[in-house]
């Protein structure tokens, strides 16, 4: 059965947030390491994995390996449910046909059960080689959802040019283009925002405004981003967690 | 406007 107890509640409510709009259902894979989910959104674009790691929680308890199957939608409306201060607790046991939800306020004088019915999701897992990147962009998490979501205005796609000198995204469209550069300023005196780039080669690539958008649904969870690209590969953008991170993958455009 | 590609491509199934 498992049994995990989350301190904090909103990490939860805020990585729902992160996913359900790229994927509808998935596969919870909890075992003694941890809750795991790894799924590909309905186009085969762009893939989440996801890991919250057991010493995340207090306690986490899990004696054999589980697969819940859940619809995200229905999770996120129940969690909804819970305070942001709330501690959250799941459980499931080995039959894994219910999940439990428990929500205790922090005077621990409410407590709120919930029961999500589980499905069964036949899964479609992929081996995600481990893979040198050619560049490697290290940002503020606040910066790149800005800088995403400026440049939808102009296009369906950005070009992301790296070099030692910093990073550059770019939209061209109907109405014009727009270009964004940041230089790389590792001495700058608040390290959160800091651009650091770590590269091997210089690399320009396309990819879809509509996705980055979505992924950066995360930027409650970490005050930094990484952006991993190497020519015509997926690009990895990486938000670490204190017991985790949510990682996406997206499919580079190619060609005219 | 380029292609958008299949992540399949890349990523073997398990």
């Amino acid at each position: 059965m498992l049994e995990a107890r989350l301190q904090t509640g909103a990490l939860l409510k805020k990585v729902l947030e992160a996913i359900k709009e790229l994927i509808t259902d998935a596969n919870f894979d909890c075992s003694d390491n941890g809750i795991a989910l790894q799924a590909m959104d309905n186009s085969h674009v762009a893939l989440v994995a996801l890991l919250l790691r057991h010493d995340g929680f207090e306690p986490y308890r899990c004696d054999r390996s589980l697969a819940l199957g859940v619809n995200l939608v229905s999770l996120s409306k129940v969690l909804r449910c819970a305070g942001n201060d709330d501690i959250i607790t799941l459980k499931a046991d080995d039959t894994a046909d219910v999940l439990s939800l428990t929500f205790e306020n922090t005077d621990n004088d409410r407590i709120s059960e919930y029961e999500l019915k589980l499905m069964d999701i036949d899964s479609e897992h992929l081996g995600i080689p481990d893979t040198t990147y050619e560049a490697v962009v290290q940002m503020s998490s606040a910066e790149f959802a800005r800088i995403c979501k400026d440049l939808q205005v102009l296009s369906d796609s950005v070009q992301i040019d790296v070099t030692k000198e910093g990073v550059k995204f770019g939209a061209k469209g109907e109405l014009g283009s727009g270009a964004v550069t940041l230089k790389q300023n590792g001495n700058v005196d608040k390290e959160e925002e800091a651009t650091l780039i770590e590269l091997q080669q210089n690399v320009s690539l396309n990819f879809s405004l509509k996705y980055l958008v979505n992924f950066t649904k995360a930027t409650p969870l970490a005050s930094r981003v990484s952006l991993s690209m190497s020519s015509e590969v997926p690009l990895l953008v990486e938000y670490k967690m204190e017991a985790g991170y949510i990682r996406y993958y997206l499919a580079p455009k190619i060609g005219e | 406007t380029p292609i958008q590609n299949d992540l399949g491509e890349f990523f073997a199934m398990i």
